[in-house]
């Protein structure tokens, strides 16, 4: 475990230095008696901001490193594919481009479904599937292409 | 591997037979407020085998099955089948095609499939455990789950890494 | 206690259908043998589908489930000002749009103060104010008017 | 009544002093993120006799000084006030405007302000206790806090009810 931990502390400070453009970040285990035990700290300084208590981050921030976190398990050990559901809630216009870039720089090895309900992220993906309810309480499924989907997103 | 075809039949707002294609790469699903998107991220879930019905927001197995609306009446039945490329034989299972189904009635009982022939929820759930799918943490991330990461314990987060080692 | 919930449940259906375009909802006392400690449940129907436990709705339908419980207290006990710190999050277009139009129909006589970052619903305020970071780590504020603001937005 | 201008100097992100002008209607905050808008929120609620830091996302009492960044180096005290409009006195007080002020220091102590006199925590308290604000629940929501209403306990639900009315 130790050494998986190693590799994704490396695959983590990477990854989220690419997705906040600066900053650093750590993973390490808990300082506790037992080592089979501990639990891991996550640590993070924001481009420019000191180190402080994960609380104090705000909401985007902290959904942006939770996201870098995921992604940074994603790349040591892909899976088949990927289920998001609406994950970029909190993100600005901004860090909603980055996380669908990011999207983007993986989708050549593994799949991805991702929810949204916002406008910048439908750019993210090729296909584009619109749900909606014509009939009330009965939901219904199209293949849309990205004009389409620009004004069905809702 | 990757998901190609989901085939949903009243679970939850899906009424008649739903059909989805998906693509190898990137897949965007789209649409108003309860239209039904978080259900078919709960279809998934539950093709892959979540046995916790409170994972999907139910309280009861049966919870998943149409209920009816004001002009239709409930199904007895929920039906989700996936079928997934096995073409690099990431699922240990000598086909190149690999369909899973789930059924469940109002009675309760329960009903798993893998390429047609009848299995145990069991078998679905071992075919994925060495994919890193069908595991909480990092692959499937349903709605409002994303905090998790941060807020958990530090033990829970050491639980994740060690699932996905 | 008991005359007030009548009251509230009175307010909650009238700004639930007024919010939802349709639908039902009700709140009622537990059925518990201690009337004095009984807990309130919330009952509601969306409009086209069948009632069903709370857990089954949407993020959006549960959003606005909760904006409206808010709006019919603050509608029978009036606050000096309310302050919503990204409310709106899980709501799409339309419910965003109808969210902002609440909010103007009740400003004449309550203040409201409310963080969003979702174009639609800067175009409830006449007030905007821009907070940034010219310097990383330290915020400052700067009020827009309207115009300049749609303007920025492009 | 209505809250007229806040001031902020040393608290969070907030260093050199920043006054706001609001308007008696709907004021809008928007920004990008981790740009201040929640610390903003923070300011209002602490002002407002906030006891419980955790409520503001810190951990100890002096988290909302203002603590560095890569070119500034940290403050020793945090100060907020608030003026507050009181032309239809909803504040048991005898004047047309009242101002609230509240400052921590590296030390903890902390120190309170009514129209520029020195009070106590509980005189803040109590001024505000039959408005309605300061009372978590209804007026004033926190980023992530809205869904508490369905989340809770129906026994929570009773509770902002009781605090209403
Ligand atoms: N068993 C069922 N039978 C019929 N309808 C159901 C059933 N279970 C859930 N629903 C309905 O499905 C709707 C929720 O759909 P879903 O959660 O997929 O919405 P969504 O598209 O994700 O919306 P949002 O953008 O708000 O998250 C609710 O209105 C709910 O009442
Ligand atoms: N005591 C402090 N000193 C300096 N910076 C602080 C302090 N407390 C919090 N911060 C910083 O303030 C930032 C958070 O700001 P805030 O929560 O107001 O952002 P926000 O504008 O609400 O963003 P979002 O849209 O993501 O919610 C964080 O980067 C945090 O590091
Ligand atoms: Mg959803
Ligand atoms: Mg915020």
């Amino acid at each position: 475990f130790h050494a998986f931990l190693l590799q994704v502390n490396e695959s983590f400070k990477r990854t989220f230095t690419e997705i906040f453009d600066g900053g650093e970040a750590q993973l390490k285990l808990e300082t506790q008696d037992n080592p089979l035990e501990a639990g891991v700290e996550i640590e993070v300084k924001i481009p420019g901001k000191k180190i402080q208590a994960l609380s104090l981050l705000s909401g985007g921030e902290r959904a942006l490193t939770c996201i870098a976190f995921i992604f940074s398990l994603l790349r040591l050990k892909p899976t088949p594919f990927c289920l998001f559901d609406e994950i970029d809630a909190s993100l600005d216009e901004t860090n909603l481009i980055r996380f669908s870039d990011f999207i983007k720089s993986m989708a050549h090895r593994m799949q991805f479904i991702v929810v949204t309900h916002r406008q910048s992220a439908i750019e993210a993906g090729e296909n584009i599937y619109g749900v909606t309810m014509p009939e009330k309480g009965i939901s219904s499924v199209i293949a849309i292409n990205i004009s389409e989907a620009k004004s069905l997103a809702g | 591997m990757y998901l190609k075809r989901l085939g949903i039949r009243g679970f939850k707002s899906f009424v008649d037979t739903v059909e989805i294609n998906f693509s190898p790469g990137t897949n965007i699903i789209i649409g108003p407020n309860g239209c039904g998107k978080s259900n078919l991220v709960d279809a998934i879930r539950w093709a892959l085998g979540e046995s916790n019905v409170r994972n999907l927001r139910g309280l009861k197995n049966e919870d998943v099955i149409f209920n009816g609306t004001d002009s239709r009446k409930a199904l007895g039945m929920a039906y989700v089948e996936m079928t997934l490329d096995n073409g690099d034989h990431i699922l240990p299972i000598d086909y190149s095609e690999v369909t899973v189904g789930r059924k469940i009635f109002r009675s309760g009982e329960s009903e798993f499939y893998l390429n047609k022939s009848r299995v145990r929820m069991r078998d679905i759930a071992d075919i994925f455990s060495g994919t890193g799918l069908g595991k909480r943490g990092y692959s499937i991330i349903g709605q409002g789950e994303l905090e998790q990461v941060l807020n958990g314990q530090p033990i829970d987060r050491r639980l994740i890494l060690e699932e996905a080692s």
